[in-house]
């Protein structure tokens, strides 16, 4: 574990920590994508069946089950609870998911480490990760001006990302055989995502305005 | 034979 990754490991906590923040606190989900939370529970279930079977540290049992239990509560929230459900933008919300899921099985079944069961699901997870995020930027896109909290959670998202690939370039140097290619690719393709977000992020931080996506 | 791929990050 290097500080890199502890960082990593942190901002991704918060980034779930401010969404159940802003649902818990307003009561609402607007601007919320109701499909990037359901393909975050997909990314946390396909990638940590290990949980059982393959004990690693008390800190990553804690943070795989603090982070499917999240994910999942998120879901139910945006889709059950009577008063956050009816604030969620189903018109705007269009993008269609399943083709990612297809996408990102079809390419696990293709290029894994091994062609297990769980190798399978392990880069399933990986690929699908990197586009999880599209449902959510493509929602801000629509819906234009983006609420703090909503900001917020997508940047440290994308932070998230950058502290996993110092970690990566970190442990190449300092571990003989790291080869993680497919978390190489996978990780650039998501963080380079994030890149035009990360830029008018900045601009609108500098110019002290609301934050405006080009539609 | 290489040890079991150990998928240690989340």
């Amino acid at each position: 574990m290097n500080a890199f990754r502890l960082a990593g490991d942190m901002t991704h906590l918060i980034t779930v920590l401010i969404l159940l923040l802003k649902i818990y606190a307003t009561k609402s989900c607007s601007g919320i994508s109701l499909k990037t939370q359901e393909l975050y529970v997909m990314v946390f279930v396909a990638r940590y069946l290990d949980l059982f079977t393959n004990f690693i540290s008390v800190y990553n049992s804690v943070m795989k089950v603090v982070f499917v239990t999240s994910s999942i509560a998120i879901v139910w929230c945006m889709r059950i609870h009577p008063l956050v459900r009816r604030t969620y933008d189903k018109e705007q919300d269009t993008f269609r998911h399943y083709f990612l899921v297809a996408g990102s099985f079809g390419l696990a079944l293709l290029f894994n480490e091994n062609f297990t069961f769980r190798e399978v699901c392990w880069a399933f997870s990986i690929y699908l990760e990197a586009v999880a995020i599209l449902p959510q930027l493509v929602l801000l896109q629509r819906s234009g001006n983006v609420d703090n909290l909503t900001g917020q959670y997508v940047f440290f998202l994308g932070a998230y990302r950058v502290f996993y690939i110092l970690n990566w370039i970190y442990r190449y140097f300092t571990e003989k055989h790291f080869s993680r290619w497919i978390s190489w690719i996978a990780g650039l393709v998501q963080t380079a995502l994030y890149a035009d977000f990360f830029y008018y992020y900045f601009i609108s931080w500098k110019n002290n305005s609301k934050l405006q996506l080009p539609a | 034979d290489e040890e079991e791929y150990k998928h240690d990050e989340l």
